[in-house]
């Protein structure tokens, strides 16, 4: 089973055509492995990507160094999986 | 009910099909299930049909699921099929659009990549088909349809998470949908659920020309929004898929539409702004009761507007 520790996933508010233009430069950077949830489209629409743990602080200075402006939307990816196989499993001790 | 199917929680693939089932047993008068095909490893895609009679009748088709990880779709599809089906005789207004029209409603149109969500993968998107040549696996289904294929917004390297794959239609899970659709022969609207991120958009993807219809769809798309904002005040931006995100090709609802469906929308689900389309459980009952809200509006246009 693929875990998802220290994965972040990350808001992106892109102000106009430059900085998405960065963003798809980053999606094409396949080492980084970044999962667009959320794929670069209009400046006006937000950017979701999960980035790996091993990526995270490469990517996180490429966005502050073009003063791309971001919010983490979820802190560890794995803790929000947990909880949600654990709603799956109660849940499933409510119906029996 | 008889069934104990919680639907305000996820699901296995195969409490899924159990449920369609119950449905099919508890409803007998007006629902059935189909198997249109099989997924690429073997399993089997069952299609809910809500009939009251007669053979060819015009009909609507709804989906959900095509990208696997998008839980909240397949999970919505199910409460929806039993609303359907519990409102039938008592809501006039789905009363007469089953007394008119049949749907065809497909809880999980990409079972192969839904079973590897809940066994391998939770951020897994695409199909699971092996491809030649690479280690790469999987197909985006979503880029494999006979519209713009192999065009701007997917991508031809199968390590893609936007991969449009081999050839369109190279995915036996889009090609059977494609095949019923065509077999049917009267198929007057085709929907389809994804997620996140609060969008109702209908053609095209593949090229930002607008429909020839853009002022119907874009006015129905528009109630339908609002129908959906009315319950819970989620609100939905509305248009074509090229003016609201971006070009994309390969898209199901580009082919339906380029096929004579003039009713082609996909919705993108709701968004808390936290969790994208890992929605809580919790969420789930809201998201398809607002939902079912909008697919009603529109379904209600169809009946009204055969053509």
């Amino acid at each position: 089973l693929e875990t998802f520790v220290g994965h972040q996933v990350l808001r992106i508010k892109t102000r106009n055509e430059e900085q998405l233009k960065q963003l798809r430069f980053l999606e094409t950077l396949e080492h980084l492995q970044l999962d667009f949830w959320l794929n670069p489209s209009a400046p006006a629409l937000p950017v979701d990507v999960r980035i790996p743990a091993s990526s995270l602080q490469a990517v996180k200075v490429f966005l502050e160094s073009q003063a791309i402006e971001y919010s983490i939307l979820i802190e560890d990816l794995q803790v929000v999986l947990d909880r949600e196989q654990q709603d799956m499993v109660a849940s499933q001790q409510v119906e029996r | 009910s008889r069934s104990t199917f919680n639907y305000g929680t996820y699901h296995s693939l195969d409490a899924i099909y159990q449920e369609l089932d119950n449905l099919a047993a508890e409803y007998s008068d007006i629902v059935s299930k189909l198997q249109i095909g099989e997924s690429y490893e073997g399993r089997p895609l069952y299609v809910l049909r809500f009939s009251t009679g007669g053979e060819n009748r015009p009909a609507i088709w709804l989906d959900a699921g095509i990208h696997s990880r998008e839980w909240v779709t397949q999970a919505s599809a199910v409460w929806i099929a039993r609303q359907i089906a519990s409102d039938y005789g008592s809501d006039p207004s789905v009363t007469s659009l089953l007394n008119k029209m049949d749907i065809f409603l497909l809880p999980v149109s990409n079972p192969d990549g839904y079973v590897y969500t809940h066994t391998m993968n939770r951020m897994w998107r695409k199909t699971r088909s092996k491809n030649p040549g690479s280690l790469c696996v999987g197909v985006d289904p979503n880029r494999n349809w006979d519209a713009g294929f192999g065009g701007p917004g997917a991508s031809s390297s199968p390590c893609s998470d936007s991969y449009h794959g081999p050839s369109a239609n190279s995915e036996v899970e889009v090609k059977s949908v494609v095949d019923f659709i065509k077999n049917h022969g009267n198929v007057l609207a085709f929907l389809t659920l994804h997620s996140y991120s609060q969008l109702l958009m209908y053609p095209y993807g593949y090229k930002c020309t607008p429909p020839a219809d853009d002022a119907e769809l874009n006015a129905l798309g528009n109630a339908a929004a609002s129908a959906i904002q009315s319950l819970y005040g989620t609100t939905y931006q509305v248009g074509s898929i090229c003016s609201t995100i971006y070009q994309a090709s390969g898209g199901s609802i580009d082919w339906s539409y380029d096929y004579g469906i003039k009713y082609s929308f996909a919705f993108e689900l709701r968004d808390t702004g936290r969790y994208g389309f890992l929605l809580p459980a919790a969420q789930i009952i809201p998201t398809a009761k607002e939902t079912w809200l909008g697919l009603k509006k529109i379904m209600e246009h169809v009946r009204d507007n055969l053509y």
